[in-house]
């Protein structure tokens, strides 16, 4: 653990919160993707199936438990709770071109080709690409609410201060995992042009809305 | 070390 990993680790969690919060608070998930929120759902559960079978630490088992669950709370009060409120017509991201060929990829490209391993490089793909949706939704509408902007703000930031982390242990550790690095260094690109949005309009007090 | 034979990141 070094603090570029346990603030990545925070600012995931700040983020998944955030979203949760602002659902609730508002009673309403207009301009969220639910589509990108089940990809995030399916990221977490293929991707921590170790729960039931290795134990790392306590920190470990609990933020696992805490993203599982507030991944799929997320999801019910976007497709149950607040269902009324939800984004159907613009949330039209197609997830099977996303899902059909990073599963295939994980097939091909892995540490390990057993069933557990083949689930966590698929999530580890998955995540890469899995805010893809709530991207298109928002170039969609042409805007987002400021709210929405720091949720994935954090969502970026998180990914980000993972690749110091995973500099860092290389350094320090000699660790490195190239699938999780590269997926990493994808992750974070995708968000480069929010991050400029976010930095030149959202922090200067204006709304994040995209020219027509 | 390369790759992970367990995955100690979230």
């Amino acid at each position: 653990m070094n603090i570029f990993r346990l603030a990545g680790d925070l600012s995931h969690l700040a983020a998944i919160i955030i979203l949760l919060l602002k659902i609730w608070k508002t009673r309403s998930c207009a301009g969220i993707s639910g589509k990108s929120q089940i990809l995030f759902a399916l990221v977490f559960t293929t991707r921590y199936l170790d729960l039931l079978t290795s134990f790392i630490s306590l920190y470990n088992t609990f933020m696992k438990v805490v993203y599982i669950g507030c991944a799929y709370a997320t999801v019910y009060l976007i497709y149950m709770k607040f269902k009324a409120t939800y984004d159907g017509n613009h949330d039209t991201f197609r997830v099977e071109f996303l899902v059909v060929p990073v599963g295939g990829l994980a097939f091909l490209v892995n540490h390990d080709f057993s069933p557990l391993e083949i689930l966590w490089t698929f999530s580890i793909y998955l995540e890469s690409v899995a805010i893809l949706p709530q991207l298109f939704l928002i170039s969609k509408t042409g805007e987002a609410e400021t709210i929405t902007t720091h949720y994935l703000f954090c969502l970026g930031v998180y990914r980000a201060l993972y690749l110091f982390n995973w500099i860092w242990r290389f350094y320090f550790e000699g660790f490195f995992d190239m699938i999780a690095i590269v997926a990493g260094v994808v992750q974070t690109i995708l968000y480069c042009d929010f991050f400029y949005l976010y930095v030149t309009k959202v922090l200067k007090g204006k709304k994040l809305s995209l020219p027509a | 070390a390369e790759g992970a034979a367990l995955h100690d990141e979230l």
